[in-house]
């Protein structure tokens, strides 16, 4: 049990700093933030509670509850990628996890979607954002049919449009 | 593997069948109006894959079967005065019933159909390849795909996101030990 | 006790669906939805609990927890505005309360505040949509001065250009 | 009334004396990059106005005092061990007060400045224009303006919006109570 739990926590950690800088990367701070893992109980971790520590570009506090509302969204979202690249799960479903973010944070995220998104990993992502969904291989638009009291979808594929930007 | 597909039967906001397709996209972005129904698609997602309806914004299976008249068939009218007890004329004939499916490739090229119905009295099956099964069959052919459905992992439902940062030291100790 | 709580809530009552109306109206529901409080005992009101219902236009159900993100946002704010008006404040401060609108709802809002602002109903909106923020008579503009390791702040009275939309 | 201005003095991000200005307008908006400081620009209003440090995302006032040294003067490099212990130390000296000031036109058109003061011990004082008083001496001048801070109904943090809505019977009673 020990093994197994040490092999996870480890593996999570080792990733956890990489993807938070690739999420934090900008001219201004080409290094990105820094992110750790530390464990309240070394001998038996899976008793204990792991804490998560993010630092954002240009910051030095450490503390979960100092970050603003934007910034615990992209720790939280750096934190969901790692885990998940110690046992992936073929699909991610992420409801306006956008909503917080400023320009600048949503044209990160949907870069590393864009980078990351595989025939083994795929997103499905709800936004309200333009600049988010642009980016997407394709669309599902969600309308409200008022006469028949319903909502319907219809797909598109924007890959069939050459100039997508 | 990779979601191809859904399809929701009277599920939520979705009356009758709708058919919503992934392709071979790997990244669909879903997008609508306020209210339109962009989480009830992911509600429909996550109970296909087995969560229980208090994590889908409702008390009980049976909130998640559509309910609504189709404008002007019936006499609109007598509905101002709706208060619960009228909610079951109000769906029209309360005896519908709705299910979730979910086409899905495996990591080895095969389409598996996961279903979940829900019958008019609440109660919900599993049907993989519309053959009925239990529950834990159900869950443990989504644990070979790497599906976890206690953890969570990979489900982020509408404002949700900055709790996952501020989540408690034992919290974040559960979903590590779920996943090794 | 009795009279006081009781001229408070008639107040309120009446004036929530009008308000409500005019966050919800659009080309498509003219009209808007509808909204109105309740009283879970009569006979002595501060004992008991006031339920708060709102529905969206063109939908039917009035219980909050079936209601969608931005609907939820909608029927807040037109709760809070509505207790205003009973004994107005002096100011208002939401910070992003427009995180879950879409764009139609964003403008809806937008469009009260201007038409309800005035010397002595002062609103201050942390916004990061354009679309809210260009409607403002003056800007607050807030960024951190990295070689100070300080938030700084500029403000820019709009009213100034001219050709503001 | 309205209020006219803000002077922020080592609150929060704000390092040194900050002045902003809200003028004549009646709708003014407050835009930033994310972490930039908009919500503890809030979170001052707030402060000067009376709320607990509970309420400003901080468990005691002295999290309020601005804390970090300015780039390049010191030594940066003993900062990368820093843990709770070195929070003194890395305040530079620990012994920075600070405070808030509101610029406020009454509804009789008269100035007053209300203003909160945190000292380096974490006790704070409540001055108006410049006199100290009582706690309920200042929240009585700003219930003379209908603004109370118990109900706080006119003060919306971030991501708090939907919780409004969704409040329960008895919350909604309590506002309505403060406000008769
Ligand atoms: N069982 C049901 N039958 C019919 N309609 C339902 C049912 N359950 C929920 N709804 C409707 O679904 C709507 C909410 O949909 P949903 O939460 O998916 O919106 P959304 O597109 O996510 O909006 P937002 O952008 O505001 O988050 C509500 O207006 C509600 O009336
Ligand atoms: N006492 C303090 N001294 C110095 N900096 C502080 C202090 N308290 C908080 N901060 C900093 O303030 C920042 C958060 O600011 P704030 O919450 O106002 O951002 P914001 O502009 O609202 O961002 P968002 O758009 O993401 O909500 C944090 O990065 C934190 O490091
Ligand atoms: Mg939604
Ligand atoms: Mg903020």
């Amino acid at each position: 049990r020990f093994r197994l739990f040490d092999e996870a926590f480890q593996h999570i950690s080792k990733s956890i700093d990489n993807i938070y800088k690739e999420l934090t990367k900008s001219k201004v701070s080409p290094l990105g933030g820094s992110a750790y893992l530390t464990l309240s109980q070394e001998d038996e971790p899976y008793l204990g509670g792991i804490n998560f520590h993010s630092m954002p570009p240009t910051k030095r506090f450490r503390e979960m509850n100092l970050l603003s509302g934007g910034e615990k969204s992209i720790a939280a979202l750096a934190l969901l990628f790692a885990i998940h690249s110690y046992k992936p799960s073929p699909f991610f479903v992420l409801d306006e996890v956008d909503a917080a973010l400023d320009n600048a944070n949503v044209n990160r995220l949907a870069n590393y979607i864009v980078k990351n998104a595989s025939p083994t990993f795929q997103f499905i992502v709800i936004s309200l954002k333009n600049s988010l969904f642009e980016k997407a291989d394709a669309l599902v638009g969600i309308y409200r049919e008022q006469r028949l009291n319903s909502s319907k979808a219809v797909t598109l594929d924007l890959r069939n449009f050459s100039d997508k930007e | 593997g990779r979601l191809i597909g859904l399809n929701l039967y009277n599920f939520k906001s979705y009356r009758g069948l709708n058919r919503i397709g992934f392709g071979s996209a790997n990244f669909t972005s879903i997008m609508g109006t306020n209210g339109s129904g962009k989480s009830n698609l992911m509600d429909a997602i996550s109970f296909v894959l087995g969560l229980q309806s208090n994590s889908l914004r409702s008390t009980n299976a049976k909130d998640l079967i559509y309910r609504g008249r189709v404008a002007g068939t019936d006499n609109d009218d007598d509905d101002d005065d709706m208060d619960n007890s009228d909610k079951e004329n109000y769906s029209g004939d309360g005896s519908r019933n709705a299910y979730v499916s979910a086409i899905y490739e495996t990591s080895e090229g095969e389409q598996v159909q996961f279903k979940r119905v829900i019958n008019s009295n609440g109660s919900t099956e599993y049907r993989i390849n519309e053959k009925l099964v239990t529950m834990s069959e159900y869950s443990d052919l989504l644990k070979d795909e790497n599906i976890l459905i206690k953890a969570k992992n990979f489900l982020v439902f509408q404002g949700e996101v900055e709790k996952i940062a501020a989540q408690s030291a034992k919290e974040l100790t559960n979903i590590i030990e779920i996943i090794s």
